[in-house]
């Protein structure tokens, strides 16, 4: 699975993911990437979220928007609504799980329960940054 | 007003270092670094995140590095079967497909969803036929496949057949 988030010069953000699903999956099993919520949400003014992982649980989840209403409605930080999410709720299904998301004011979040994750982010300074492990 | 900022991810998992060669995991960073390339090109001129984010996400469907596009994992049925969407969060405007076997950049497809259709997500077959009557790059399933997805779908019969799939590792299981 890939995915972007991003935030532009006049404060609007987005998301999108992509996905080839897994490895001898069933025939016409779709997961979360598709299915906005899930595997991908934008709101302007709160953040963006991609996330990857076994799609099941972030569609039993609703994965994404969960990160948009844990800052809408509880006032929390993108980085404690998503590592809620990624740390706390999806580790307890004991799945593989990862996300990217951004902020309205610009801030990256991109926690992962696995021993990596590809992923790569430039922010206000410019800098080009690409990582795959902790 | 904030300054642009862009992020991507690749997929997570065991990435061990063994599945690749040290070749391959070069180049897996340096696909990454194109897609976030790709993006900045239209964030730093003034464009739009949506734009932005459609940009990267087709640089890395054509790496054969990651799980979407060219690169995906095969079903039990040794085809590929797609899936993407994406999301405007400035209208709450967003497009998906799923279970596409032809559109080249699935979220090309997903895109034309959000602006050329009344639907959030479209199916199958009938996905594919609507990215093709739009003028999208479509290709044959083959054009997805890459040798390593081959032998993963074929280590993981194997070990179906042999009995010892509950012992097959994260890897193994989604690549």
């Amino acid at each position: 699975t890939v995915g972007a988030v991003a935030l532009d010069g006049d404060g609007r953000l987005a998301a999108a993911t992509s996905t080839g699903g897994f490895n001898n999956k069933p025939a016409g099993r779709v997961g979360d990437t598709p299915v906005i919520g899930a595997g991908t949400y934008a709101r302007n003014g709160v953040c963006a979220v991609s996330c990857t992982g076994q799609g099941e649980v972030f569609m039993r989840r609703v994965a994404a928007y969960d990160v948009v209403a844990r800052m809408s409605y509880a006032g929390q930080t993108l980085r404690q609504a998503t590592d809620a999410l990624v740390l706390d709720m999806l580790s307890s299904h004991r799945i593989g799980a990862g996300l990217v998301a951004v902020d309205a004011a610009g801030n990256v979040a991109m926690p992962f329960n696995t021993l990596g994750m590809a992923r790569g982010w430039i922010a206000a300074d410019g800098r080009l940054r690409v990582a795959t492990h902790k | 007003m904030p300054s642009p900022v862009i992020a991507i991810h690749g997929g997570c998992g065991t990435l061990a270092a063994d599945l690749q060669s040290a070749a391959d995991w070069a180049e897996t960073r340096a696909h990454l670094a194109a897609a976030l390339r790709a993006a900045w090109r239209i964030l730093a001129a003034g464009g739009a995140a949506l734009d932005a984010v459609e940009a990267a996400v087709v640089v890395l469907e054509d790496s054969p590095h990651f799980n979407a596009g060219h690169g995906a994992a095969l079903t039990e049925d040794a085809v590929h079967e797609l899936d993407a969407s994406i999301m405007d969060g400035a209208t709450m405007a967003a497009g998906a497909v799923c279970t596409v076997r032809t559109i080249r950049n699935p979220v090309r497809a997903a895109r034309a969803v959000m602006e050329r259709s009344d639907c959030v997500l479209l199916a199958g077959a009938a996905a594919d036929a609507f990215a093709q009557a739009h003028g999208l790059a479509c290709v044959g399933n083959g054009y997805f496949t890459t040798e390593r997805r081959v032998q993963a779908l074929a280590a993981l019969k194997a070990r179906a057949a042999r009995g010892t799939i509950a012992l097959a590792s994260e890897a193994e299981r989604h690549g």
